[in-house]
């Protein structure tokens, strides 16, 4: 499992990269 | 013996310093009397006696910095103890004491054109070669007024994070890669103007995500990831934040993230994360690690 954020206000674009 | 150093950094308002700027010719009462600040204070718990002392040195082009005593009125002329130029420096002991900045340019420029003159200097500081002041400005310290005025940006769009990118290494340790455990960084431009000065985000276990509703706790027990936040930054500054996990039982009922998240979804609460940001915005980088 990757933990990634959750964020409290609203996202236009969530890019996940893993390196 | 402990050393340190503590950056005090001027708080801009973006509506606020452009409303002096345009007052500036005037004469705002806000400059003839600033807000003094409380010297931070550290103790040593266990020691039998120790002796405290703090430099206060003033790197601000724009400022000058008023050193007064912990009491007294500030219209005191007893209660100040002396005025700092740029790279002055006084010495302060045990018994702390009180600073304020005091505006340069407004004391020096003439009062017409006086915005656009306060506007030139910070616009010109920022790039090294167009002002001769640019010959003292390697500190970092200097170069605070200077951003500040360049992001004085009022949004007018929704509140919302234009983008978020997220970059997860695997970690692996002597050439064994762990399972599970990976270095995240997180990078994205916090709104300016927001409601608050605190952006917050958690972390939540994402295969709970995948399957709400009733799951079985007892897998989950022994497979717990823990959260490490090593560093926060906002525009390469490192910032204050505040790091809780959440225990077990209290996971699910404790967070309202408003309309920006599906209601429905009962995810399990790891780590949730609040950064200062202030009301500028700013680039902000969240360098964590999981486990």
């Amino acid at each position: 499992d990757v933990l990634v954020p959750t964020f409290a206000l609203p996202i236009g674009r969530l890019e996940v990269t893993v390196e | 013996s402990i050393a340190g150093t503590i950056l005090i950094i001027p708080r801009l308002r973006p509506h606020v310093a452009s409303e002096r700027a345009v007052q500036s010719g005037s004469g705002s009462d806000n400059d003839s009397d600033p807000v003094p600040i409380v010297l931070p204070r550290f103790s040593v718990l266990a020691a039998d006696s120790e002796t405290t002392s703090t430099i206060i040195r003033n790197e601000s082009e724009s400022a000058t910095v008023e050193v007064y005593n912990i009491s007294g009125d500030l219209r005191d002329a007893q209660t100040r103890r002396t005025v700092l130029q740029r790279s002055g420096m006084t010495r302060s002991g045990n018994d702390g004491g009180r600073i304020a900045l005091r505006s340069v340019s407004r004391l020096t420029v003439p009062q017409r054109g006086a915005v656009e003159h306060v506007a030139d200097n910070s616009r010109f500081s920022a790039k090294p070669g167009t002002s001769d002041r640019n010959k003292t400005t390697h500190s970092p310290l200097s170069l605070v007024p200077s951003l500040g005025g360049v992001m004085r940006r009022r949004r007018n769009g929704p509140l919302m994070i234009s983008s978020v990118d997220v970059a997860v290494t695997p970690m692996m340790l002597r050439g064994v890669k762990y399972p599970n455990a990976h270095a995240v960084r997180v990078r994205l431009h916090a709104p300016c103007e927001a409601d608050t000065d605190w952006l917050e985000f958690g972390l939540a276990q994402a295969a709970s995500l995948l399957t709400p509703g009733p799951s079985d706790p007892s897998k989950r027990d022994g497979t717990q990831p823990s959260v490490d936040i090593v560093n926060v930054s906002v525009d390469g500054v490192p910032v204050r934040f505040e790091s809780s996990a959440f225990a077990k039982q209290e996971r699910n009922a404790m967070i309202s993230l408003g309309p920006s998240l599906d209601q429905e979804i009962q995810s399990d609460w790891i780590t949730w994360v609040r950064v200062h940001v202030g009301d500028q915005g700013g680039l902000v980088i969240v360098d964590y690690v999981v486990n």
